[in-house]
């Protein structure tokens, strides 16, 4: 695993997240459960916790966006970048966005919700790429069944090394 | 004639592709003196376990078309 320069975390375990927007390829109740059990995978191994807010700020505020969306790193449509998310601090720190251009999915078609997710809220937590395949925190995508799913060890020991383990 | 115009004009845009991956997933850090083409080529298959070519061969351009995340590989 990485963790990126000047190991940038979170000072506080419980953390608020805000979906500031909806991708059309989901219904929405989808959208809201894919996202609560990505952050889970990483609320299962550590102290954080994480709790959603509908309006104002967020210390994770996620969207949906296309092509340039404000933030200064256009997306290139579908295909090729997928999200992106940025490391923990103030402002846009933590913020995690998705390419609308990409077809999002529950399953197996496409491009599934949940483990990008889950990848993009591991850089939200401070975690950059790792060059372990299999690691969720590997840089390209590849499906897995969700309801298998399991955090390679390399992501267990990076995200704990930054926050800790779980304590019993 | 014109398929060897044509061959240059696809590894030109090889190239260019090449490079703006390499720009946006493992740019060169202000620390590092400029690294060869060939040596950030490595440095790339290096990250990805592929084999140590330096050059553009089929699995290096078959891996730069993966879905993948926006992030760079090396974190700066």
């Amino acid at each position: 695993y990485e963790t990126f320069p000047g190991n940038p975390r979170w000072r506080k375990r419980h953390l608020t997240y805000r979906i500031v927007n909806y991708t059309p390829d989901l219904p929405q109740k989808k959208v809201d459960d894919a996202i609560r059990r990505a952050f889970m995978v990483w609320s299962d191994v550590t102290p954080l916790k994480f709790q959603r807010v509908f309006k104002g700020h967020a210390d994770i505020m996620i969207q949906f966006a296309r092509g340039e969306h404000g933030d200064g790193y256009p997306f290139d449509g579908k295909g090729k970048t997928l999200a992106h998310a940025f490391a923990p601090g103030e402002g846009i720190g933590g913020d995690a966005h998705f390419d609308d251009a990409e077809r999002w999915s529950e399953y197996n078609q496409e491009v599934n919700l949940f483990l990008v997710a889950a990848h993009e809220f591991g850089h939200s937590l401070g975690l950059a790429h790792s060059n372990v395949q299999g690691a969720l925190m590997y840089p390209l995508y590849s499906y897995v069944n969700p309801a298998t799913f399991r955090l390679s060890e390399d992501d267990k020991r990076g995200i704990q090394k930054l926050y800790g383990r779980k304590s019993s | 004639f014109p398929a060897q115009l044509k061959l240059e004009s696809s590894s030109n845009r090889d190239l260019e592709d090449l490079k703006a991956y390499l720009d946006r997933f493992f740019p060169l850090l202000t620390k590092t003196p400029s690294l060869s083409l060939e040596d950030r080529i490595k440095e790339m298959q290096r990250f990805f376990h592929l084999t140590l070519t330096g050059k553009l061969n089929a699995e290096t351009k078959e891996t730069m078309k993966q879905p993948r995340c926006g992030i760079p590989d090396i974190a700066n």
